[in-house]
């Protein structure tokens, strides 16, 4: 069967987007020492099957979006994230201990299908 | 509606990070220098995009995903030693390992003992200091060092930076058995012989020593959890 062509525009396909987490507002400043707050990101976009191979996809990815375009009841692949970044925190707990944590995965540096 | 989700997920954030409860310090505590070194140099690897082991602490040389500096909660001792004449201060040193969670492991406990500032031109006498477990918990105002078990006898040239002592071996074992965790008994002497003459003086240089003393206990612990065999296989 042939391929449907991309519906999608450029700046609705997958792709990473910032999203800066600021811990004032969340009221979290007044426990939290450093940092102020993180560049989390985030992913969202479309990953229509024909550029499934571009966009940093899976083979599983591939996979679904090729059913996806047999059978439209199948969900399109995901966009989600595939590298991560860890950071630090600083911050202080109810027993007036300063506490400096690792945290793995917290910031998005790339997406993927 | 949106108020009781937002809660529902700060509470979570909060586990997520170990904790019961949002803390509400009343102020924030000191941040020692190596803590900030460590989150500096932690934030600048990320950064520049280098990948970093996060279970081992580079600039201690151990392992650990988690640093926590326990602030001293023990209180000066007023005994008929402190009007001997070598005697500058006797302190109760106690730091609550609660917080440390079952499942992590200790891989460093390090004392600091900050004396506080010292003038170059006015050094004063050198210190004798003795630390000691101290054999039962404070009641009716008594405490009792164990005889004999000065586990640390350092004379410190006067003036002095912060000292640091081991403690891991001491802080395995309150924290496998918390009931133990009586704390420190922390003396310090003034050495050597000293002339009658400037006993005033004296006084008031150990009054100051009492004032500018801070104690702390730096943690370090490891979650198996995140420092697991599994989890290095993962990454």
């Amino acid at each position: 069967a042939a391929i449907p062509a991309p519906q999608a525009p450029c700046k609705n396909l997958c792709h990473r987007h910032q999203l800066f987490i600021s811990f004032q507002d969340l009221g979290w400043h007044k426990w939290i020492i450093a940092p102020r707050g993180f560049m989390a990101n985030y992913c969202h976009g479309e990953c229509p099957f024909s550029l499934t191979t571009s966009l940093n996809s899976s083979n599983y990815a591939f996979m679904q979006a090729l059913m996806q375009a047999v059978d439209p009841e199948i969900p399109q692949a995901v966009c989600i994230p595939i590298k991560l970044s860890p950071i630090s925190m600083l911050y202080q707990d109810n027993n007036d201990n300063v506490i400096l944590r690792h945290y793995e995965d917290m910031v998005v540096d790339e997406c993927g299908c | 509606a949106w108020g009781q989700t937002f809660q529902f997920q700060d509470s979570v954030f909060i586990q997520f990070l170990g904790l019961d409860k949002v803390p509400s310090p009343q102020k924030f505590q000191p941040v020692p220098y190596i803590m900030r070194k460590i989150f500096q140099d932690r934030e600048a690897a990320a950064a520049a995009g280098d990948s970093q082991d996060s279970c081992y602490v580079k600039d201690l040389g151990v392992r650990g995903n988690v640093l926590r500096l326990l602030p001293d909660q023990g209180v000066f001792l007023y005994s008929k030693q402190l009007s001997q004449a070598s005697c500058c201060l006797e302190k109760l040193l106690y730091f609550n390992l609660s917080t440390t969670k079952d499942k992590e492991q200790l891989t460093m406990a390090q004392l600091g003992l900050d004396l506080g500032p010292s003038t170059y031109y006015n050094p004063g006498p050198d210190l004798e200091l003795a630390l000691s477990l101290v054999q039962e918990p404070p009641g009716w105002g008594r405490f009792f060092p164990k005889p004999g078990k000065v586990f640390v006898l350092q004379t410190v040239p006067w003036p002095q930076g912060i000292l640091h002592f081991n403690l891991l071996h001491m802080a395995k074992d309150w924290n496998d058995n918390p009931q133990k965790n009586s704390g420190l008994f922390l003396e310090i002497q003034v050495k050597g012989d000293r002339d009658p003459g400037v006993d005033s003086q004296l006084k008031d240089t150990c009054a100051r020593l009492r004032r500018s003393l801070r104690a702390s206990l730096l943690v370090v612990t490891l979650s198996p959890e995140q420092c697991g065999p599994s989890s290095r296989k993962r990454r």
